[in-house]
């Protein structure tokens, strides 16, 4: 077939078999369908240029383009199926895979990533992004948590309390992301969860962006004294993004619920030897 | 002798942005690191000796601090092991459990002894050349409290090897 699908009673996830990537998610309760395709991409990091000496370091998050450069065209994937979950591993390079996962009875996409050791033998250094792309109409707007509190309305080249002079196409378009980050077209949201604090950002309509992982060969100036470089062989990081699409109407409900379960996760302890009842007493 | 202090004085120096966003100098990072290391041991001595008091039944305990790679000598090796699920939660939560175990089939119990669904998947082999296997099973838990499963690996290999669509391509 020329797509594959997962899906359970709630949520259908749609892949192109060409690009291995993502294309469509349906929210199967609430009839709703929304063309994603989301992959991962990289900003090369600016080591300075005619308008500013300023590098992308530790404190600064400085690429040197505004267009990020895809990690992959396609993706080489596989199929897991079981009656208990269902998975997509998509292999985009040989430091970039990602595991899509849908389990029985649950209403969210789970995208466990795991990017590096980034490779900086090209002499580039690197911030990757993973980026979902949707015809959304946003009108230049998306949503971020403060500190896991209070959502806030983030809009393009703008700030509230004051006119902003934008010089950072994309850095100063990055915000926190604690929790949360989502768009919506007024009918519907696309939210995306985190499972630690990352930036991101919506520089185009529809678009919606998380880094998650950064490696540099300059650094920036701003007291470290040393390049955000690790020796040898350099960080994997993995991580989970949970993905929900849903109306306006009950998403806050939705990514509220979901946010306390990932934060307060339930803790495992483990025991060897057989079955023990438990007795209150 | 157990104590929690020193994690805790630990913890604290580590609140510092630098601990967490790469704005430190490595030499710094090696002693955040150095400093959680070694309050980790007191209190984990701690936490055994408040266990023992609370089973009437010392024994000893042990921590893993590779769970979160996959990594967990108990579940991988053992034939018979019970998983505690502790949900901080004041709501019922419903969790998929995921463990690293050892290729073979699992029957696993819930707390009333029922069993409960479960299957063992296979881990995409760029995780790890040394863990394939992962074991998966709902539990559910109680707001603020636990429930605890028991796993028992049957004998004879996995039967559960799950369908595998691989659609290599070559590179453009």
């Amino acid at each position: 077939s020329r797509v594959l699908v997962i899906e359970n009673e709630y949520i259908r996830a749609t892949f192109d078999s060409g690009t291995g990537f993502l294309m469509k998610i349906e929210n199967k309760e609430q009839n709703l369908s929304l063309p994603v395709s989301q992959s991962f991409f990289w900003y090369n990091a600016s080591v300075g240029d005619d308008k500013s000496s300023q590098a992308s370091g530790a404190y600064i998050f400085r690429p040197s383009a505004r267009k990020p450069l895809p990690v992959s065209h396609w993706a080489q994937i596989s199929l897991v199926k079981t009656a208990l979950v269902q998975e997509v591993h998509q292999n985009f390079s040989a430091w970039c895979f990602q595991v899509i996962r849908l389990y029985k009875d649950q209403r969210h996409l789970e995208l466990e990533w795991t990017v590096g050791p980034i490779p900086v033998k090209d002499d580039w250094g690197k911030e990757v992004i993973s980026r979902f792309d949707t015809p959304m109409k946003t009108k230049g707007q998306f949503f971020t948590d403060s500190n896991g509190r209070e959502i806030m309305k983030r809009r393009d080249n703008y700030r509230p309390t004051w006119t902003l002079n934008q010089t950072e196409p994309v850095a100063g378009n990055y915000y926190p992301v604690n929790t949360r980050i989502y768009i919506t077209d007024g009918q519907m949201q696309l939210t995306v969860l985190t499972d630690r604090s990352q930036g991101g950002s919506s520089l185009q309509n529809g678009s919606l962006e998380l880094m998650v992982h950064r490696r540099l060969l300059v650094d920036d100036g701003r007291g470290v004294m040393e390049p955000l470089l690790e020796t040898d062989t350099g960080d994997k990081v993995r991580g989970r993004h949970l993905v929900l699409l849903s109306s306006v109407r009950d998403a806050a409900a939705r990514h509220r619920l979901l946010a306390e379960q990932e934060v307060l996760a339930p803790q495992l302890m483990l025991a060897l030897g057989g079955s023990s009842p438990y007795h209150s007493q | 002798l157990g104590d929690s202090a020193p994690l805790k004085e630990a913890m604290a120096v580590l609140q510092h942005h630098d601990a967490v966003s790469g704005t430190a100098k490595q030499n710094v990072v090696d002693d955040y690191a150095k400093q959680l290391a070694a309050a980790w041991g007191p209190c984990e001595v701690l936490m055994s000796n408040a266990l023992a008091g609370l089973s009437h039944y010392k024994q000893n305990f042990s921590f893993c601090r590779e769970l979160n790679i996959s990594i967990c000598p108990v579940s991988q090796k053992s034939e018979r092991f019970r998983v505690t699920i502790y949900n901080p939660l004041g709501r019922k939560v419903d969790q998929m459990v995921r463990l690293p175990v050892s290729e073979g089939n699992f029957f696993v119990k819930d707390p009333n002894d029922k069993n409960v669904s479960s299957n063992v998947v296979i881990v995409p082999s760029s995780y790890s050349k040394t863990y394939q296997w992962e074991l998966l099973f709902p539990a559910s838990v109680p707001a603020l409290g636990f429930s605890t499963y028991s796993v028992t690996k049957m004998s004879g290999r996995n039967e559960q090897v799950p369908s595998l669509l691989s659609r290599p391509r070559k590179p453009k």
